[in-house]
């Protein structure tokens, strides 16, 4: 028997909307620690890595390890009908071919019940190796998701160099080039207004804005985002959950050819 | 001119 329940509905409506634009299908798996999910797209260019923790839940069990095939459009559909303010509770029996979501109103005014199919999906997990990053970043998620929206009118990628100074976003292309530079924050009110800049070694790397794009769906989950970057190695953008989790998104660099 | 290369090269099926 597996049962997970969530308060605020509307945390597992942002999580779907962060990984829908990458994603048609996932495995959800559970176990006792929580629900795991991890899943390239179709190109075999980013990662998504989501984890959210069992003790994040306002109800969890999980009495044996689950994985749970989901089609990510039919669960939008029907977390699309849940309200904003609804509580969402997931169950599955074991070995269960569907999924059943209730959503309920405050005060139990209302009840909804719904049932999905679930999906026998390939699974295809990569071992991530450890690495000790370069360069961390840490800025506010809506100016990512900004510099991001911005640097992708002028190219197809964007140049992410990182120094102790501060992070350069720059893009090239028909029409012209951009450069968005952010300098550390000395000191801000906010933590979540902050840009901080953990540095061993500066770091250059070119991605593809078709994916950071992707990615910035995250931003309604988390004030921060974190830029993990090295030499020749897959950049990292990580959101927190609050208490439940992250999601991580792995991003293979373009190379010189 | 810069290539795309694929996770899988970073990463290995576990």
């Amino acid at each position: 028997m597996f049962e997970a329940r969530l308060v605020q509905s509307a945390i597992l409506k942002k999580v779907l909307e962060a990984i829908k634009d990458l994603l048609t299908e996932a495995t959800f798996d559970c176990s006792d620690s929580g629900i795991q999910l991890q899943a390239m797209d179709n190109a075999h260019v980013s990662l998504v890595s989501l984890n959210l923790r069992s003790d994040g839940f306002d109800k969890y069990r999980c009495d044996r390890n689950l994985s749970m095939g989901m089609n990510l459009g039919n669960m939008t559909k029907i977390m699309k009908c849940a309200g904003a303010e609804d509580t969402v509770t997931m169950k599955a029996q074991d070995n269960a071919d569907v999924v059943a979501f209730m959503f309920e109103s405050k005060n139990q005014e209302k009840v909804s019940d719904y049932e999905m199919k679930l999906m026998n999906l390939d699974q295809e997990h990569l071992g991530i190796p450890e690495t000790d990053y370069s360069c961390i970043v840490k800025m506010p998620s809506q100016e990512f998701a900004r510099i991001c929206r911005d640097l992708s009118q002028f190219g197809e990628s964007m140049a992410i160099s990182c120094t102790k100074e501060g992070v350069k976003f720059s893009s090239a292309g028909d029409i012209g080039s951009a450069n968005i530079k952010l300098a550390q924050t000395a000191n801000v009110d906010a933590e979540e207004e902050a840009v901080v800049i953990e540095m061993q070694e500066p770091v250059s790397l070119t991605f593809a804005c078709r994916y950071l794009n992707s990615f910035t769906k995250a931003t309604p989950l988390s004030a921060q985002v974190q830029l993990s970057m090295s030499a020749d190695v897959p950049l990292v953008v990580e959101y927190k959950i609050g208490e439940l989790g992250h999601i991580r998104y792995y991003l293979a660099p373009k190379i010189e050819d | 001119k810069r290539k795309q290369v694929s996770l899988l090269n970073f990463f290995k099926k576990s």
